[in-house]
């Protein structure tokens, strides 16, 4: 089973064209196995990016300096994914 | 009995599959299962049917789950089939609907990529087929139709989220809706329910030149918009895919569309970004709830502006 153990979404808001192709390139790095779950569309509009934990570092330091804003939607996705599991598995055990 | 499907949970494939089943069994008259094809496992590709009877009618479609890890879609067809299946002969405008066409809805329409998301990865999206070449699976197939194949809006990598595959319907699960609507031959409303970012949406996605029945196809988007968000209030932006979120080639809607199915939408259900595909189960009903007042508008107009 593929853990995401301290893997992060981020909320970026790109506010031009060139940083809208920043993150397209970004998203094409195959080595930092980043996952667009909001894909960039144009400036202006959110884009929702989940990051590896290893690639945290990496990612945020391309944003920065780049000036592309962003906030963490999703701080630690495993937490978020062990309450799903736990709320499937308590619906299970539920007599109707 | 479906009194005893929770509707208000995510299940795995097998409860869903099961459940399918037993709904058919409490509306034998109404609802039945057809299997029109079988994914790159070799599971069962299941279209619940919704008729009154009467051969090859005017149909609408409808299909929840083609990016597996949306997980609100499958729940949301779920509680759709249900809702479609209780209301005849109870809601007037169900009734008049299912007394004139029929509708078809496939609850499961990538299960390979589902199954996977219960068993190793919450977050797969994709197919489940093995890339030549390549230690990447899958494709997506929102990007493996017969429209603008391989353009804009499509990675040519198999390890990109958006693969768009290595030629157009090379997925099994995309074959087989596409055989399927082509020998049904009258299907004439397609809506193919993802999620998130709540946009309902039209094509095309591969051009931004506007389909000829885009000014139509704005107004029935914004009715739709209106009822949905008429329950809980929430907010829907709608419009062409290329207009409204970006480029995207190899699009289902687009390709039927394509095909003469002038009534052709796409949903992105709930959230706008506070958890994504892990959309809380006690949102489950209400986002089913509020779509069902979309899907109803555009049902009813495609009912009463038959082409």
């Amino acid at each position: 089973e593929q853990l995401f153990v301290g893997d992060q979404v981020l909320r970026i808001m790109a506010s031009n064209e060139e940083q809208i192709a920043l993150l397209r390139a970004l998203g094409e790095q195959t080595e930092l196995q980043v996952d667009f779950w909001r894909h960039p569309a144009s400036p202006g509009h959110p884009s929702d990016l989940r990051v590896p934990f290893p690639s945290l570092q990496a990612v945020k330091t391309l944003l920065e300096s780049n000036g592309i804003s962003y906030s963490i939607m999703i701080q630690d996705l495993q937490k978020l994914l062990d309450e799903e599991k736990k709320a499937m598995a308590k619906s299970r055990r539920t007599e109707r | 009995s479906t009194s005893t499907f929770d509707f208000a949970s995510y299940h795995t494939i097998d409860e869903i599959y099961d459940w399918m089943d037993t709904l058919v069994a409490d509306h034998p008259g109404l609802v039945s299962k057809l299997q029109i094809g079988q994914s790159y496992e070799n599971r069962s590709l299941y279209v619940l049917k919704l008729s009154t009877g009467g051969s090859n009618r005017s149909a609408i479609w409808l299909d929840t789950g083609i990016h597996s890890r949306e997980w609100i879609t499958q729940a949301t067809g779920a509680w759709t089939a249900n809702k479609i299946a209780e209301e005849y002969g109870q809601d007037p405008s169900v009734t008049a609907i299912l007394d004139n066409m029929d509708i078809f809805l496939e609850i499961i329409a990538n299960p390979d990529g589902f199954a996977y998301t219960h068993s190793s990865n919450r977050m797969w999206r994709k197919t489940r087929s093995i890339n030549a070449g390549s230690h990447c699976i899958g494709v997506d197939p929102n990007r493996n139709w017969e429209a603008g194949f391989g353009g804009a809006g499509a990675s040519r990598s198999p390890c990109s989220e958006t693969y768009h595959g290595p030629y157009a319907n090379s997925e099994p699960e995309v074959r087989a809706i596409v055989d399927f609507v082509t020998n049904h031959g009258n299907i004439k409303a397609f809506i193919s329910i993802h999620s998130y970012s709540q946009l309902l949406l039209y094509p095309y996605g591969y051009t931004n030149t506007p389909v000829p029945d885009h000014e139509e196809l704005h107004e029935i988007a914004e009715r739709a918009v209106t009822a949905l968000s008429s329950l809980y209030g929430t907010s829907y932006e709608y419009g062409s895919i290329y207009t409204t979120i970006y480029q995207a080639s190899g699009t289902t809607v687009d390709w039927t569309y394509d095909q003469g199915i002038k009534y052709s939408f796409t949903f992105e259900l709930r959230d706008t970004g506070r958890y994504g595909f892990l959309l809380p189960a006690s949102q489950i009903i209400p986002t089913a709830q509020e779509t069902w007042l979309a899907l109803k508008v555009i049902m009813q107009y495609t009912l009463d502006h038959p082409y």
